[in-house]
Order: structure tokens, then C-alpha cells, then sequence
């Protein structure tokens, strides 16, 4: 216990190491924790994640959101709720949860309430076959038989990557065009090799 | 509801911070 204890405090780190350390610009990092639920059914949930964002090209603001106005009020009201469940505080004024969410900061959020079931789903596959899913460019992942997959594209993703590991799965997505890489999977073998 | 999973709840308070940092970053000037 006191080792996988360690590791849940450093996973963290561990994902912030794989993106700032990556050549390719990745927007978020997520690693997806294997559990048993109540019935005994193999369960893929939340473990942590790591959001950098897109690449800032010098302007110092974050790459507009292409939603709606009446989805961003949305988006600003759910923002706010979870600002005040988590802060305690029930101020109206905070002008960073305010400010536009884009569609990657959405998907990243909404991502924290999804899990999957039974090899359902990218990471759920990536872990039912214990081989990594590699998804680059729109269009496979407009067409891609996974729910996560059409929704990251719909978020402007143009990549999305699931590599399993020990008892998860660590998924990474871009908003930029990424080709398979050996290099990249090596390093979430070494960084999130719990067993060893 | 208040019933957030304690992952979820530091990821989210992480999450709000960073934004926060990068909403407010210093202009150049």
C-alpha cells in the first residue's frame, strides 16, 4: 500500500515529465486507473491528468474556443460551480473562470467524470489488448468506432494516443498532427512502470 | 454535489489554478 501511496502522489509529476519533456506538443496528458467495481468488472477511471494547453504562438492568450455563445455560458456556469465546490467559496468575481474555456480545457474537464468498462472506449482498448492506440488526424479520428476518439476530434483534437501500462492507461492528445512514436512509448513505459 | 472523489477533486483544484496562473500570466510590460 505505502508503495502504490507513492506512486498516486508522484503520478503527477510523472505526467508533467512526459509532456514537458516531449519534442511533439501534446495538450494534455491523462492517466486512467485500472479498479474492480462492486460486480467485479474491470473498471477504467480517473487517476489524474496534466493540462498544458495549446501551443501559445507569443500572443499570450489562449487559442479561442470555436463554440457557441450559449455553450460557453455553459461552459463559464459549470466552471463556476466547480470553482466554488472546490473553493469553498461562493464569490461571483473570479475573472479566470470567467473567461472563455476553450474546447481542449472542456474536453479535459468533461474527461474527468468518464471510465470505462470492459476494453470500452480508447483507453479501454489500449488496456483490454495491452498494445497502445494510436489515432493521427481528424479524419480517423472523426471515423473511429470509439465515442472518445469522435468527441476529441468534435474538441479539435488531431491526435490521440492510449499506451497501457502497469495497471492503467496513459492517454495523451494533441491538437496537432503526431506521428507515431517509439520514443514517446518508452518513456510512459519507464515513467509509469509501477511494478518496478 | 460536494461528493467529489478525492482524485478528482485535486486534479480539478490543479486544473483551476494553472488556469488561473495562465489567465493572469504578466504582459510583457
Amino acid at each position: 500500500p505505502s508503495v502504490s501511496l507513492l506512486n498516486q502522489e508522484t503520478l503527477q509529476q510523472r505526467l508533467q515529465a512526459l509532456i514537458e519533456g516531449a519534442r511533439e506538443n501534446w495538450t494534455y496528458a491523462i492517466f486512467w486507473q485500472s479498479s474492480y467495481d462492486y460486480s467485479g468488472t474491470a473498471v477504467l477511471g480517473w487517476g489524474d491528468g496534466y493540462y498544458k494547453g495549446e501551443e501559445d504562438k507569443g500572443k499570450g492568450k489562449l487559442k479561442a474556443s470555436s463554440s457557441t455563445a450559449a455553450e460557453q455560458e455553459h461552459r463559464k456556469k459549470v466552471l463556476r460551480e466547480l470553482n466554488s465546490l472546490i473553493s469553498g467559496s461562493t464569490s461571483p468575481t473570479d475573472d479566470a473562470v470567467d473567461e472563455e474555456v476553450t474546447d481542449t480545457e472542456w474536453f479535459f474537464l468533461v474527461s474527468m467524470t468518464q471510465s470505462f468498462v470492459n476494453g470500452g472506449g480508447l483507453p479501454g482498448q489500449a488496456f483490454f489488448n495491452s498494445s497502445p492506440v494510436w489515432v493521427a488526424g481528424s479524419d480517423r479520428l472523426a471515423t473511429s468506432i470509439c465515442e472518445r476518439a469522435r468527441q476529441g476530434q468534435v474538441f479539435g483534437l488531431q491526435t490521440m494516443v492510449c499506451i497501457p501500462s502497469a495497471n492503467g492507461v496513459v492517454e495523451l492528445g494533441s491538437t496537432e498532427l503526431i506521428t507515431q512514436s517509439s520514443d514517446l512509448m518508452n518513456k510512459v513505459r519507464v515513467l509509469f512502470n509501477f511494478n518496478n | 454535489n460536494g461528493d467529489l472523489p478525492i482524485a478528482r477533486k485535486k486534479s480539478l483544484q490543479r486544473f483551476l489554478d494553472k488556469r488561473r496562473e495562465r489567465l493572469t500570466c504578466a504582459s510583457p510590460y
